[in-house]
């Protein structure tokens, strides 16, 4: 059967939404998840999130971001918006 | 470090365990949580004490989803524990989740590595953005022979307390906490000082490494900048006050002498199964220590001082010589005790006291007398 990529597709963006929201200090905007601009907040976001792991930075939801999220890791945020 | 650097002003901090994982015995997180806070201790001055009631300064308890500190868990993987920066109320501490299954292996999750990231965050220290720092936020699998601060999480540590005053002290060995040391430091060694001499210097991995009591220094010869750094810190298990070390660049190996005994390092990793006498190297049983060593790339052979002899061992053939030779019967003009030699190019540098010798094999003579810190940007 053909692997519905759509399905994985909004996985995959829900996971990363989560990532930022828990590690990052993104707050959802209520734009479609879809939206990958250059400059969206979602997009900037994980240009940062990338930039601080080390990870080549394409402001993209690339196979090494995937991989390093669903990785096990401290649940301390990685930014500095908290108190 | 946080922003605003929070950190404890004391430097005697209490812990509690205020309840145990089933995954483990009560023993082996008792264990665990003690080894991560001795690594803590190994590289700065604070110390730690279990406490069995009332409040202690690093509270420490396992729990699933949310338990009342507004982040909750998540279950298995993600999010594995976390811990607050120094201050009152929940400051300093940590929280494991029990939705993960807590080993004292590589398998599962390590409870002393996460434990150690988590009492970093106890600490002070923030994430680390260096993928091979411990404060590196995602979880890895550890190398339990492998000293577990990098560089980057000494630095941190030592910026917010300062240095250990012991000059050596292996966490992964010792269990105790141990009676706060001597306050007392001796002064740090001035690099540029005339009257500067060194234990033993050697090549590694293209910069030369300078040893002096606990610390050394890195250089790279064609790089003004240098490297200072406590050998503890990259070898927890040596001593300090090394007497000689020599490289065998092809194996990416460094071999460190201390009195009758040796380790083989690579990198920050000393192999498994040092120390060792260096009698299993062909050496009299007369011989107490080495001064100084150097292995000569182009003979394939290891040179080892000892007063005013050295002896000499072929790698091709691998056979030490029978009985030592004068030294200056073979580097005419280096005369007596040395206290380091390196190899760089095609010249020997060898150290002695305050003067530094560099000595052309080719031609068979000295062909410069150098200042000890010649190396250095003095």
């Amino acid at each position: 059967f053909p692997v519905d990529m759509r399905e994985k597709k909004e996985e995959d963006v829900q996971l990363i939404q989560k990532y930022l929201e828990n590690y990052y200090n993104f707050k959802k905007d209520g734009e479609s998840s879809f939206v990958w601009k250059n400059n969206s907040p979602i997009t900037k976001k994980i240009k940062e999130m990338q930039e601080f792991l080390g990870l080549e930075v394409t402001g993209k939801l690339d196979s090494n971001t995937l991989d390093l999220i669903q990785k096990p890791r401290c649940g301390f945020p990685d930014v500095a918006g908290f108190s | 470090t946080f922003a605003g650097e929070p950190k404890w002003a004391k430097q005697v901090l209490t812990y509690r365990i205020l309840n145990y994982t089933p995954d483990l015995h009560p023993a082996d997180v008792d264990a665990a949580i003690k080894k991560a806070f001795n690594v803590w201790s190994s590289v700065t001055p604070l110390k730690f004490v279990k406490k069995d009631r009332d409040h202690a300064d690093i509270m420490i308890s396992f729990a699933v989803k949310g338990h009342n500190d507004f982040i909750p868990f998540d279950g298995p993987g993600g999010s594995i524990a976390h811990a607050y920066a120094p201050g009152k109320g929940f400051g300093g501490d940590a929280h494991f989740d029990e939705d993960e299954t807590w080993t004292k292996s590589t398998e599962g999750t390590n409870l002393f590595y996460v434990a150690l990231h988590e009492f970093g965050h106890s600490l002070g220290l923030f994430h680390s953005k260096d993928p091979e720092a411990l404060m590196y936020p995602v979880y890895r699998k550890f190398d339990p022979s492998v000293f577990p601060l990098h560089q980057d999480d000494t630095n941190g540590i030592q910026h917010l307390y300062g240095r250990s005053p012991n000059t050596y002290n292996d966490p992964r060995e010792s269990a105790e906490i141990k009676e706060p040391a001597e306050p007392k430091e001796p002064a740090l060694p001035d690099i540029c000082s005339p009257d500067l001499t060194f234990d033993a210097v050697t090549t590694f991995r293209g910069e030369i490494m300078f040893f002096k009591d606990k610390h050394f220094w890195r250089k790279h010869p064609s790089v003004r900048a240098v490297d200072f750094n406590l050998i503890s810190a990259f070898w927890p298990r040596l001593p300090s006050g090394v007497d000689a070390a020599y490289e065998v660049p092809e194996k990416d190996e460094t071999v460190l002498f201390k009195g009758n005994e040796f380790w083989v390092v690579r990198g920050d990793t000393i192999l498994p199964g040092y120390p060792q006498k260096i009698y299993v190297l062909g050496f009299s049983k007369d011989v107490t220590k080495i001064d100084a060593a150097f292995y000569n790339r182009n003979k394939g052979k290891i040179y080892y001082f000892i007063a005013d002899k050295f002896w000499s061992y072929n790698k091709r053939s691998q056979s030490m010589d029978r009985k030592p030779r004068q030294i200056r019967d073979a580097f005419p003009g280096i005369n007596g005790k040395i206290d380091a030699v390196f190899q760089h190019k095609n010249f020997f540098y060898f150290f002695h006291g305050r003067k530094q010798l560099e000595f052309d094999p080719g031609k068979k003579r000295v062909t410069r007398v150098l200042k000890t810190n010649f190396w250095f940007p003095c």
